[in-house]
C-alpha cells in the first residue's frame, strides 16, 4: 500500500520569504497593493471586506469577480510584480 | 491606462537618470544598455529624451537594494515584488528601485558576457564543446589558475574563441578599488577571509579586499556573481554542492523538498543537516529591460493599467519580442503628446557616397600643386552631413578633422567657422590609405600618426615613415586595429582598440607597463565600443555611429549628442 507522504516544511536559515496560508497570502497582499484599506473623503480610514476587497483585486487583474479567495485568485497573487500599489492611497 | 492622481508629470521633457549603484548578476554595460533600452520604450513615442548623468541628482535615480533598501516599500526576498517606481517629483519622486534579491537576466537566464579571451566580450555560449565534452556553465577545466571560463561559439574545440566568466579572481565592480581583482586571503577586522564575505555590511553584498590587508589599505569591491552561484539564502555566491544530503536523503540536483513555496533550492556543502548552508537555484530570472521599462512608465506617470497585455499591467510576463501596446502609448502621450518633430536622419546608403576606387585623383577636378595640398575641396556635392558615421575624427593644428573614405573636411577653431572640404586624403597624406581608423598629432614634434587596419603612418610635414606594423608600437597581434587616439599629457597617447586601451610613450615608441586596461574601468558612462575617440576644446570625446558622449576633465559625461549638428554643425 501507498501511503502519502507528507511533505515535511523546515525553517531555512536566512530565508527572507515568509511561508504564509493562503488566507495570510491574501490579506497581505489585498492590503499591500491598495485594497483593502481605502481612505475616505471624509479622512478618516475604514476597512473594505474582504470580499469586496478581492472583487477589486479580481477586476484590476481581469479575473473572475467571484469575491472569493479561489485558485486563479491565488495564484495571481503569487504571480511576481510591481511593488507600486494598484489602488492609490 | 491609468494616471497617478493629479496627472503628476514632469515639467520638462528632457529628463536626467542616474543609476546608482549595479547588480552583481550582470555585466554592468549589460545592465547600462537595459537600462537606456527601457528609457527609448518611452522615448519612441513622446517628445521626451533621457540623458544620463554620472554624478549629482538626476530626476529618474535608479538602485538596486535588498529588503530594507532606505524607503518605506522594503522588498521581499526572492520573488514576489520585483521593483517599484515613484511618480515625478523632487526627491525621492521619479526614482526606481530594483529587488536585488532577484535573479536579474535578460529573461531567459543568466546572461554571461566574457572578459578577455579572444571574443571581445561576447556573451558565453551554452552549451559549448571543450575538447568533445558539453559543457552548460563556464568551467576552469583546462586551466591551473582556478579562472572560469566559456566558449563564445557553440565549439570552442573548433572555432577557438572563448573568454573568461565574471569571477571576483578576474575582477569586482563598485567600491573603491577601480575593478580590481579580489586578494585571497584578506584580513578585515583582524580576521581573516579566504572568499568573498556579507561580513560588515548590513545590504547583503558580497565583497572582498583587493589587497591583503582591508583594515591597512580600505580597498575593496563588490564581487560578480558567478553564473553558478544560488540566490539568496544564506550562502550567496557560493556554488550548488551536488550530491547534498538532506533529512538523510542524498541529491543530485535542484529540489523543493522542504519548502511550501515550490522553490527549488540547493545546498552549498555536503551535507545540508550539519551546515545549514543554502540558496536558491538560479532560473530564467527577471529581464531587467522588461521590468526596468514598467517602472520608468511609473517614473514618467504611469499608473498600472488593467489591461493584460499592456506594460504597466502590474504583473511580470516575459515576452521575447517587445513592443509597447497601444494602451501604454495612449497613457504616456495623453501626458506628453506625441513624438515632434521629425526622426534622426537614417544611415545613407553608402552609393551616395563616392567610393575610392572612383575618386581617382586624375578624375578629380582640383588643383594639383604641392604648395597647396589641402585646401581646395575636391566635390562639394558631397556633403559630410549625410555623412551616418565618419571613419575617424581628429584634432590636427586645432581644428577638428572628419575623415572617410578617401575624403576629409575640418572645421575652423574659430568660433561660427563654417565646416570646409571635402578634400581628398591622398593629395595631402598621398601615401595613406583611403580608410583611415585614427589618427593623432604628436603635441612634442607635431608629428602626424595614422592608423589604418594593422598598419601606421607617421607623417613630419611631407616625408613619411611607413606603413608599419601595429606590433611595432608594442601592441599585441590581436589588435587588428586602432579606433581611437587620445592625447594624455604631453608624450603619451591612449591608443583605443576593442573594449581596450593602451598607453603609447610616443618618444619611446614603445606600449607602457600595466596595459591594456578596460575603457569602462577608466572612462565610465561611455559606449566601450565607440570607434572614435579624440580629445577637443578639453573635453573627451567618445563616437558611436552618428552620436558622441562628451567627458568633462573630472571624465564626466556631460553631454550627449549628435555628431552632425553639434560638431558639423549642420
Amino acid at each position: 500500500w501507498s501511503i502519502p507522504l507528507k511533505p515535511i516544511f523546515v525553517t531555512f536559515p536566512g530565508d527572507t520569504i515568509k511561508q504564509m496560508t493562503d488566507m495570510e497570502l491574501a490579506e497581505d497582499y489585498l492590503k499591500k497593493f491598495g485594497y483593502m484599506q481605502t481612505l475616505q473623503r471624509s479622512g478618516f480610514q475604514s476597512m473594505v471586506s474582504t470580499e469586496k476587497a478581492l472583487k477589486r483585486m479580481q477586476r484590476q487583474m481581469g479575473l473572475e469577480e467571484t469575491g472569493q479567495l479561489d485558485q486563479p485568485t491565488l495564484d495571481a497573487m503569487r504571480r511576481p510584480r510591481c511593488g507600486v500599489p494598484d489602488v492609490a492611497n | 491606462y491609468k494616471t497617478f492622481d493629479g496627472d503628476l508629470k514632469w515639467d520638462h521633457n528632457d529628463i536626467t537618470y542616474r543609476i546608482i549603484n549595479y547588480s552583481p548578476d550582470m555585466e554592468s554595460s549589460l545592465i547600462d544598455d537595459a537600462f537606456a533600452r527601457a528609457f527609448k520604450v518611452w522615448s519612441d513615442v513622446t517628445p521626451l529624451t533621457f540623458t544620463r548623468l554620472l554624478d549629482g541628482t538626476a530626476d529618474i535615480m535608479i538602485s538596486f537594494g535588498k529588503l530594507d533598501h532606505g524607503d518605506p516599500y522594503p522588498f521581499d526576498g526572492k520573488d514576489g515584488l520585483l521593483a517599484h517606481a515613484y511618480p515625478p517629483g523632487e526627491g525621492l519622486q521619479g526614482d526606481a528601485h530594483f529587488d536585488d534579491d532577484e535573479h536579474w537576466t535578460l529573461g531567459t537566464g543568466t546572461v554571461v558576457k566574457t572578459r578577455y579571451g579572444n571574443a571581445d566580450g561576447a556573451l558565453c555560449h551554452f552549451p559549448f564543446i571543450f575538447e568533445g565534452k558539453s559543457y552548460t556553465t563556464c568551467t576552469t577545466e583546462g586551466r591551473t589558475d582556478n579562472l572560469p571560463w566559456c566558449g563564445t561559439t557553440a565549439d570552442y574545440d573548433k572555432d577557438k574563441k572563448y573568454g573568461f566568466c565574471p569571477s571576483e579572481l578576474l575582477y569586482t565592480f563598485g567600491g573603491n578599488a577601480g575593478g580590481a581583482e579580489c586578494v585571497f586571503p584578506f584580513v578585515f577586522q583582524g580576521k581573516e577571509y579566504d572568499s568573498c564575505t556579507t561580513e560588515g555590511r548590513s545590504d547583503g553584498y558580497r565583497w572582498c579586499a583587493t589587497t591583503d590587508n582591508f583594515d591597512r589599505d580600505v580597498k575593496y569591491g563588490f564581487c560578480p556573481s558567478r553564473e553558478t552561484a544560488v540566490i539568496g539564502g544564506n550562502s550567496e555566491g557560493e556554488p550548488c554542492h551536488f550530491p547534498f544530503v538532506f533529512q538523510g536523503k542524498s541529491y543530485d540536483s535542484c529540489t523543493s523538498e522542504g519548502r511550501g513555496d515550490g522553490k527549488l533550492w540547493c545546498s552549498t556543502t555536503d551535507d545540508y543537516d550539519d551546515d545549514q548552508k543554502w540558496g536558491f537555484c538560479p532560473d530564467q530570472g527577471y529581464s531587467l529591460f522588461l521590468v526596468a521599462a514598467h517602472e520608468f512608465g511609473h517614473a514618467l506617470g504611469l499608473d498600472h493599467s488593467s489591461i493584460r497585455e499592456a506594460l504597466m499591467y502590474p504583473m511580470y510576463s516575459y515576452v521575447e519580442d517587445f513592443s509597447l501596446h497601444e494602451d501604454d502609448v495612449e497613457g504616456i502621450q495623453y501626458l506628453y503628446g506625441r513624438k515632434t518633430g521629425p526622426d534622426p536622419t537614417p544611415p545613407q546608403p553608402t552609393t551616395d557616397y563616392p567610393d575610392t576606387d572612383d575618386t581617382d585623383a586624375t578624375e578629380e577636378p582640383e588643383p594639383t600643386e604641392p604648395s597647396t595640398p589641402t585646401t581646395t575641396p575636391v566635390d562639394p556635392t558631397i556633403d559630410a552631413c549625410k555623412v551616418p558615421k565618419f571613419d575617424t575624427i581628429t584634432v590636427i593644428e586645432g581644428e577638428l578633422h572628419f575623415f572617410k573614405d578617401g575624403h576629409y573636411w575640418k572645421m575652423p577653431s574659430k568660433q561660427n567657422g563654417e565646416l570646409m572640404g571635402p578634400f581628398s586624403i591622398s593629395k595631402r597624406w598621398p601615401h595613406l590609405p583611403a580608410v583611415i581608423d585614427s589618427a593623432f598629432e604628436d603635441l612634442l614634434t607635431k608629428k602626424m600618426y595614422f592608423f589604418s587596419g594593422p598598419q601606421f603612418w607617421v607623417y613630419t610635414g611631407q616625408n613619411v615613415h611607413g606603413p608599419r606594423s601595429l606590433e611595432k608600437l608594442g601592441l599585441p597581434s590581436s589588435v587588428q586595429k586602432v579606433e581611437g587616439a587620445l592625447q594624455r599629457g604631453k608624450g603619451k597617447v591612449l591608443l583605443f582598440s576593442g573594449e581596450n586601451f593602451w598607453r603609447l610613450d610616443v618618444k619611446a615608441q614603445k606600449i607602457d607597463r600595466g596595459y591594456p586596461r578596460y575603457t569602462d574601468s577608466v572612462f565610465g558612462g561611455v559606449p566601450n565600443d565607440a570607434h572614435d575617440v579624440f580629445q577637443y576644446k578639453g573635453h573627451i570625446y567618445f563616437c558611436r555611429d552618428r552620436f558622441y558622449w562628451r567627458m568633462n576633465s573630472r571624465r564626466q559625461v556631460d553631454r550627449v549628442g549628435y555628431v552632425k549638428y553639434d560638431l558639423l554643425k549642420c
